[in-house]
């Protein structure tokens, strides 16, 4: 007597409430339970508090998808290409990016690769005089591809480090802007073979469960690489990684916390749990 | 048409004569499943469960009782989708779109996060408002985004639609002056669209106030972007509470994100939804329709 054989229902209640509402989904929340289950020991299923710390925990392992720390050296210049979908962040973590790296004395060219939206370029074009950096830019409606081409090309011919390809944002449902992007990474390896080097799918964290969507069908037309979620500074948790780190075993490079050039940080996987839970 | 989460859920009945408490909790299972993987709020989730629940046991206790002999004629599942569906547009609301058109200007307020959509939409907004025969005026009020105001007028000019903006001026007076200008251009709907922010950011949310306090607009809509999650209701909440809200446009509904904010802040807001986003051009802009938002919803 005493000893409870799985986790009392009002506590399971309110740790689904914890995970539905941090946007983690209905598949992985039910794995997360399930995982705190087979490691807490029958005396502690009825321990609020262990409970909670084995779900912390749970969340952590999921995160950690074993990629290998980020290495901006190996190949010079090494291209990011930025993609996602609508308003989800792309130019303004480009921005930020641009500075981290600057300052990290590395010498960054950035690519205006969206030609389509109104005042792209020109919103590029501002974050690249607050990092100190040149923009490679085309006419209005020029093809992205060749734009990103020229910029590479410049890249290697005057010993840039980085090259930071922008791309328009475009909604994963689109079969012909998909294929637009994943001939701008086929051109990309033709002005330099490995390019882009770097994939980055940047996610909005107030998305829900559309966000797996985004990862899989971005990753089958450019090969995603890495993730970069933004706006949590917001009241949105970003769980929705926590199923995708699971599935699609991507790793967070950066976070984006704010509007300011210095709003960008490192991935802290410790830290995201914490505060989803919060 | 019947969505493939009711789909489901009728083949569930099938070959069932009636509703028992049993097939009710299995089918209501999937149904909570479907809605929470459309990103509708939790808390809506368990209200709607319930109801149905409440409505479709309540029907097995009529058939059981001898009562409603003659509802034993129609088959099970159909019955309880009918239930399903009518609690979905009891949810969806009574149909409410376009704006509130004042004797003089009329004036629009656009609100909501980052990126959501906003500016497209003043922009889409004016197309609409002058294939109407009126004649809007745009104001590049959002003074933080790098070329935000270049993006507004990019836009205007696309539409040859005026769009005003004053340098080094704060939002709210850009805003008020705005309305003076419309006037003596004979201008007759004025549409602010202001920065995105965040609804726990103080400052900001403060501005918006005051834009508001200045300009008493006749529409404030909240854009919001259809792959939100559960964070729609949260925020919807806070704008209402804080600016007060006259109803709310549904952005990016082109791609495959099921939306299902858009019932959550309906539930929990009671404001209409406005207009839907169905695209990045400018003509791509409807007014709502329940239909079409509740099967996309349902899965
Ligand atoms: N609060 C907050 N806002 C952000 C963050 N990152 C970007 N934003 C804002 O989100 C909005 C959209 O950012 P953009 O950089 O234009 O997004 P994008 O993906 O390039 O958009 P498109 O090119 O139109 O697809 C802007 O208002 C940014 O300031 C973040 O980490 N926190
Ligand atoms: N596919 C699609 N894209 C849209 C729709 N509405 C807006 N967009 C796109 O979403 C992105 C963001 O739109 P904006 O109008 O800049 O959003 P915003 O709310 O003004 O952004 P901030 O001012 O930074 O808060 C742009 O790439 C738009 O083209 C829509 O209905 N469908
Ligand atoms: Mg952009
Ligand atoms: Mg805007």
């Amino acid at each position: 007597f005493g000893q409870a054989k799985t986790i009392d229902d009002d506590l399971l209640g309110d740790l689904e409430e914890a995970l539905f509402t941090a946007d983690i989904g209905v598949r992985t929340s039910q794995k997360l339970v399930d995982m705190v289950h087979d490691s807490l020991g029958k005396k502690d299923m009825d321990r609020p508090d262990k409970v909670w710390a084995a779900l912390k925990d749970q969340i952590r392992a999921l995160l950690d998808v074993g990629a290998p720390p980020l290495d901006l050296d190996r190949a010079k210049p090494l291209v990011i290409m930025v993609v996602g979908v609508n308003g989800a962040g792309k130019t303004t973590s480009i921005g930020k990016l641009a500075k981290r790296y600057t300052e990290a004395g590395k010498k960054v060219l950035l690519a205006a690769g969206d030609t389509f939206r109104a005042a792209a370029v020109e919103q590029l074009e501002v974050w690249a005089d607050r990092a100190g950096v040149p923009v490679v830019k085309g006419s209005s409606g020029q093809d992205p591809s060749s734009v990103i081409f020229e910029a590479i090309e410049r890249a290697e011919r005057e010993g840039y480090d980085v090259c930071i390809a922008d791309t328009a944002g475009r909604l994963q449902a689109k079969v012909e802007l998909m294929d637009e992007l994943a001939k701008v990474h086929r051109v990309s390896g033709k002005a330099l073979a490995g390019a882009p080097h770097e994939v980055w799918l940047v996610l909005d964290s107030t998305n829900g469960q559309n966000a797996i969507s985004q990862a899989k069908v971005f990753t089958e037309a450019v090969a995603v690489t890495g993730l970069v979620l933004t706006k949590l500074d917001g009241t949105a948790k970003g769980g929705v990684i926590i199923g995708i780190s699971d599935e699609m075993r991507l790793p967070v490079r950066y976070i984006g916390i704010g509007e300011k050039v210095e709003d960008l940080r490192a991935f802290d996987a410790d830290a995201f749990a914490e505060a989803l839970l919060a | 048409t019947i969505s493939k989460g009711f789909r489901t859920v009728k083949h569930r009945f099938q070959g069932k004569r009636e509703l028992t408490e049993d097939n009710i909790t299995e089918a209501l299972r999937d149904i909570r499943i479907s809605l929470l993987e459309a990103d509708v709020d939790f808390k809506v989730v368990r209200g709607f469960i319930g109801r149905v629940k409440e409505k479709a046991l309540g029907e097995v206790v009529q058939i059981s009782a001898g009562h409603g002999a003659d509802r034993q004629e129609v088959k099970p599942g159909d019955h309880f989708i009918k239930i399903c569906q009518d609690e979905l547009e009891a949810l969806m609301g009574p149909v409410d779109t376009g704006l509130n058109f004042s004797a003089g200007i009329t004036t629009v307020m656009m609100i909501g996060l980052q990126g959501a959509g906003k500016t497209t939409t003043t922009g889409k907004l004016a197309q609409w408002l002058t294939d109407q025969g009126r004649r809007p005026m745009l104001v590049a009020a959002d003074i933080y985004r790098p070329a935000a105001i270049q993006q507004l007028r990019v836009l205007g000019e696309r539409l040859d639609v005026p769009v005003y903006h004053e340098e080094g001026k704060q939002p709210p007076e850009i805003c008020k002056n705005a309305l003076g200008y419309a006037k003596s251009r004979g201008r007759d709907v004025v549409l602010f669209d202001t920065a995105g922010r965040l609804a726990i950011d103080e400052q900001l949310m403060g501005e918006l106030g005051e834009i508001k306090r200045l300009t008493k607009p006749d529409n404030v809509m909240l854009v919001v972007d259809a792959m939100i999650g559960q964070d729609a209701v949260r925020t919807a909440a806070s704008f209402d509470e804080r600016i007060g809200i006259d109803g709310f446009i549904m952005t990016k509904l082109d791609g495959d994100a099921r939306g299902g904010a858009a019932l959550s802040i309906k539930a929990v807001t009671g404001k209409p939804i406005k207009f839907l986003g169905m695209g990045e051009t400018l003509d791509a802009l409807e007014e709502f329709r329940p239909e079409g938002l509740a099967s996309r919803i349902m899965g």
